[in-house]
């Protein structure tokens, strides 16, 4: 347990967090028919799910390549776009994520290893489940406040991530055969969007401080 | 100084949504 490493947990957790949220994305803002997902139970809620093979591959291959990203701390935020037709973006849900410091990583690390060895995990893990589980539903339910995106939209992921750590992307590319590339300005951009913040969150071992979505 | 912010994305597109309706006719 003393070689658990803390960067490795924090990006499988996210991870996983983030795979469920870009399929209940899709599926809740209709970016693909819905006669592909299916319903399944993730942190105790319902969601939707593709069980398309290769949408299901696209997203696996891109938060493959993201997660040494969030190992290192180096994603600062991870924004799934939803363009028109003419691949303008017309919403963005942004996913602000944030580690601990490093100091704290080692507190918490012990915190962690405490839950462990001396209490139940499930306190620790059934906390984290909680808090996910709330983004997940303000997800489902954040067709509310959003306007009708027009029909034929496409989706793409974009990670904000400093410029050192454009390197370590390069050598996931060569593993993976997967490349990333700079986003052009006008996939990243929108003009004057209407801001709505859907849920912030923190616990001692994950942050994901912030779930805005922007719409044009 | 390595600081500044990158936004990267991946090269390829996921399926469209027409490809998806076509595979799904194909079966």
């Amino acid at each position: 347990r003393q070689d658990l490493n803390f960067g490795q947990v924090v990006a499988d957790i996210l991870c996983e967090f983030l795979e469920v949220a870009i399929h209940l994305i899709l599926y809740v803002r209709e970016v693909y028919p819905s006669g592909i997902f299916q319903k399944r139970k993730k942190y105790n809620v319902p969601v939707q799910m593709s069980c398309h093979p290769e949408l299901n591959q696209y997203i696996q291959d891109t938060l493959h390549c993201m997660k040494p990203l969030i190992e290192k701390n180096d994603a600062e935020k991870v924004v799934v776009v939803i363009m028109d037709k003419e691949h303008r973006p017309v919403e963005r849900f942004v996913f602000e994520i944030s580690q601990p410091t490093l100091l704290s990583i080692r507190c918490v690390h012990v915190d962690v290893c405490f839950c462990f060895c001396c209490c139940s995990s499930d306190s620790l893990l059934s906390h984290v489940e909680q808090l996910l589980r709330a983004f997940i539903l303000k997800i489902s339910v954040c067709d509310a406040v959003l306007n009708n995106n027009p029909p034929g939209c496409s989706f793409s992921v974009l990670v904000h991530t400093r410029e050192a750590a454009t390197r370590s992307m390069e050598k996931v590319q060569v593993i993976k055969d997967f490349p990333w590339i700079v986003a052009d300005e006008q996939e990243v951009h929108m003009k004057e969007p209407r801001l709505i913040p859907l849920k912030t969150m923190t616990s001692d071992i994950v942050k994901v401080r912030k779930l805005l979505a922007a719409e044009r | 100084t390595g600081s500044a912010t990158h936004i990267l994305k991946p090269l390829m597109s996921p399926p469209t949504r027409d490809e998806i309706l076509c595979t799904l006719l194909d079966l």
